[in-house]
């Protein structure tokens, strides 16, 4: 229902526009897929590099985040839930983090999706940073979990584009397997 | 088809620009 994102001639148009969405979880309370979908806020949007820059510099750094808090950056038309139709059949890479290293790893991990680092043409779908009590977790989605090469370049490219040694905890796990 | 690709000095070399300010 939003109306489309306008970009001057003078501005570095982005492969694709994202929106940018904030969520808490709610101490003491079940989830369920209504309470889900209400948390999520949408923040903002951009198309270009110069809008994202303008959105970015208004966000606190992930660090300064609260326990139990996100961030999602999604391509406008795909909201960060498991039942989107994007996301249906797909899956995401979990990189786990120790305290201290969140924001860095965040900036880079969109600056990389942003200018389409990945290339993994469009399975890309989105990025989610969650502050959590004794680590960190980013997270990369894909529409397609049983494209093995896809997943298999994602990962690559995130051990590259976040300076992950060979030890660093990072796992695949398919939405079909967080619906279950 | 062509796609845009943007490297990460480029995009931080835009972070101050008039534009994005």
């Amino acid at each position: 229902s939003l109306p489309p994102i306008e970009i001057s001639p003078n501005e570095h148009k982005l492969q694709y526009a994202y929106a940018l969405w904030y969520s808490r979880r709610s101490s003491g309370k079940q989830p369920n897929i209504q309470s889900y979908d209400q948390n999520l806020k949408l923040v903002g949007r951009f198309a270009s590099v110069e809008q994202f820059w303008s959105l970015y510099s208004h966000l606190v750094r992930p660090s300064e985040l609260t326990t139990s808090t996100h961030f999602h950056l999604f391509k406008v038309g795909i909201k960060p839930m498991w039942e989107d139709e994007a996301n249906q059949k797909g899956g995401k890479w979990i990189v786990r983090l120790r305290k201290g290293l969140v924001s860095r790893c965040w900036e880079n991990l969109i600056l990389a999706m942003l200018g389409e680092q990945f290339m993994v043409g469009e399975e890309i779908c989105g990025a989610v940073v969650s502050i959590r009590f004794q680590e960190d977790v980013i997270c990369v989605w894909n529409k397609t979990a049983s494209d093995y090469a896809t997943t298999a370049r994602i990962r690559d490219t995130l051990r590259r584009v976040l300076h992950l040694p060979a030890s660093a905890s990072m796992e695949y796990k398919t939405h079909n397997e967080s619906l279950k | 088809g062509t796609r845009i690709v943007y490297e990460r000095d480029f995009l931080m070399n835009l972070r101050n620009s008039p534009i994005s300010k």
